[in-house]
């Protein structure tokens, strides 16, 4: 049994790392360690440093940086143990239009071997998807389900049409 | 094996029937606040053999059941099927296509069904054994999950390496 | 003391109900109960009823129901006891455009007698700010905070000119 | 009572001085993942007394003064200063604007001043009592708090109530 969690926790440190830098920049450091002490029961100690920081701990991160390295961290541990699908339920919220498009490059790199379905308010994740679909409450406290493409989701917000991103 | 897509009657605010098909790559579900989004993440995991009625946000699971609306009267039963598509022989079946069913009556009385044929969750949870697919299988991730894995407290980043191995 | 309690907690309630309201539609039910037991120790239960619906517990609220709920409660709160000034940090982000139209307008109100800052990644909420500062790291690992109008912060996000709201 | 305006300099991620000049009404702070907007609000709390360090996302307390980077070298002070107007005299005193600074060094020495000259935190929570004003004030709200605000099992609830009495 604990050789086969230091055999898992290798791999999962080893995917950890390489997504990590794919979601920041080449250059950035994190890594997994096993504290001290019984290995079976030892907590999992991470440590990210982004762009060039040096946190001394994840918690002075960023509610962004908290985000992505979460996300490294969920899909290094996936890697392992693919399951068929996966369901966001609104991850995205924190990040910013520069951090969306690193998040959609690694769930469009990893959707060839996975099922993704997405809950979003964002934008640039609605448009990176390939099925839209569209829940609405017409009649009050009763949902239902409507097919939507981009384009037409876009007209459908009657909303000031200003030019944001 | 991906989703191919989910039927829903009767499960919290799907008072009517709703069909949501799948992409095999990246699905997104968008809309307003409050009209139904997550519950139809809560439809996948509830037919996937769910039995914490908290992870569905209710206090107890006959909570699930549409309970009415100033026009409309309760139902007395929630049914969700979701119809999974076998194409890589993942499953150990012979068949292509699993459709799993999962019924609820206000009575309290439940069923299982698969292919049409009633039967009991251990049958499905043996099905999913070491897929990635059972109830538990960190398939979804939601926003809340992101202060829990990175917070030095919780074993919950354990647990999730546990799981892997 | 528990006179005392009894009075702000009258307060707090009447606060409660009139912003909530005011945040979803006018016929929407919400209250304020104490539970039974010792008056100085007894639990605050929430019920909040939005658009017609019957949910039994805050619990069975969506995540964008419940951010205004929780925002409600606080306004209620500090309307009792007013403090000069209020941060928010980055609480419009599970709000969708038609309640962050709604938060504003509270906060538009509030903000004849309180002074706020917000942090946000929302366009509409910069839109409505009257002083818009942007903090950006050009060197890596340190901040530096320019004054920005908002026309100006739309010309400098060179993304893709999208017509998105 | 308004907060006029706010000067940083070795806080965090502030390592040049830095003043951010608010707006009575709606001041918003907007920029990328990771720049240093929650930064701005930690000098915030930090320069009316907070004592925790957790609060500010640090281990201990001589975590917020400025760490270094790739190519800076760490500082040995951190200083914020705050200015507040004291237009409508709600604070105890003649001065129509108070300045408080509070200095962290390296050393662990830590420094309180009011107008220029020294004085101690208690001075400080006298000047701010009954105003809202101190680090305890509700007057901050993130995102994380909903949760907890709204959630059965805490007692935060109640806190929040008894500290309106
Ligand atoms: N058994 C039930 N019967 C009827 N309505 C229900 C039932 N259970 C939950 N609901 C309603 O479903 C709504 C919640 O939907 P859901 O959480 O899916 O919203 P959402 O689309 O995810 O919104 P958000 O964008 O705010 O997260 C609640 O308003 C709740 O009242
Ligand atoms: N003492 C310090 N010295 C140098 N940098 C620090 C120090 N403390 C925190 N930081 C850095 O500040 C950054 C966090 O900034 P902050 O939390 O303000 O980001 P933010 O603008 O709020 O981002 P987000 O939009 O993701 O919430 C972290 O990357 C952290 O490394
Ligand atoms: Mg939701
Ligand atoms: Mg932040």
């Amino acid at each position: 049994a604990q050789k086969q969690f230091y055999d898992v926790f290798e791999r999962i440190r080893t995917n950890f790392i390489s997504i990590f830098t794919s979601l920041f920049n080449e250059g950035d450091e994190a890594d997994l360690q096993i504290e001290e002490g019984d290995p079976l029961e030892a907590a999992i100690r991470i440590t990210a440093k982004p762009r060039g920081k040096r946190p001394s701990s994840i918690d002075m991160l960023s509610g962004g940086e908290k985000t992505l390295t979460a996300i490294a961290l969920l899909f290094a541990i996936y890697l392992v143990k693919p399951s068929p699908f996966c369901i966001l339920d609104e991850v995205d919220a924190p990040l910013d239009d520069a951090n969306i498009d690193r998040y959609i490059r690694l769930i469009r790199k990893f959707s060839e071997s996975t099922q993704f379905i997405m809950i979003t308010h964002n934008k640039l994740t609605m448009e990176a998807a390939e099925t839209l679909y569209g829940v609405t409450m017409e009649e009050e406290g009763v949902s239902k389900v409507v097919s939507v493409r981009f384009s037409e989701y876009e007209r459908k917000e009657e909303s000031v049409a200003e030019v944001l991103e | 094996m991906y989703l191919s897509h989910i039927e829903i009657l009767g499960f919290k605010s799907f008072a009517q029937k709703t069909n949501v098909k799948f992409n095999t790559g990246m699905t997104a579900i968008v809309g307003p606040n409050g009209c139904g989004k997550t519950n139809v993440v809560d439809a996948i995991r509830w037919v996937l053999g769910e039995q914490k009625a908290s992870t569905l946000r209710s206090d107890k699971m006959y909570d699930v059941i549409f309970n009415g609306t100033k026009s409309r009267r309760p139902l007395g039963l929630a049914e969700v099927s979701l119809i999974i598509d076998n194409n890589r022989n993942v499953l150990p079946t012979e068949y292509t296509q699993i459709k799993l069913t999962r019924r609820l009556f206000r009575s309290g009385e439940s069923q299982y069904l698969m292919n049409g044929t009633e039967c009991r969750l251990r049958d499905i949870n043996d099905l999913f054994m070491d897929t990635g697919m059972g109830p538990d299988a960190y398939s979804v991730i939601e926003l809340k999950m992101i202060e829990t894995i990175l917070s030095n407290r919780t074993d919950e980043r354990r647990r999730l390496f546990e799981e892997a191995a």
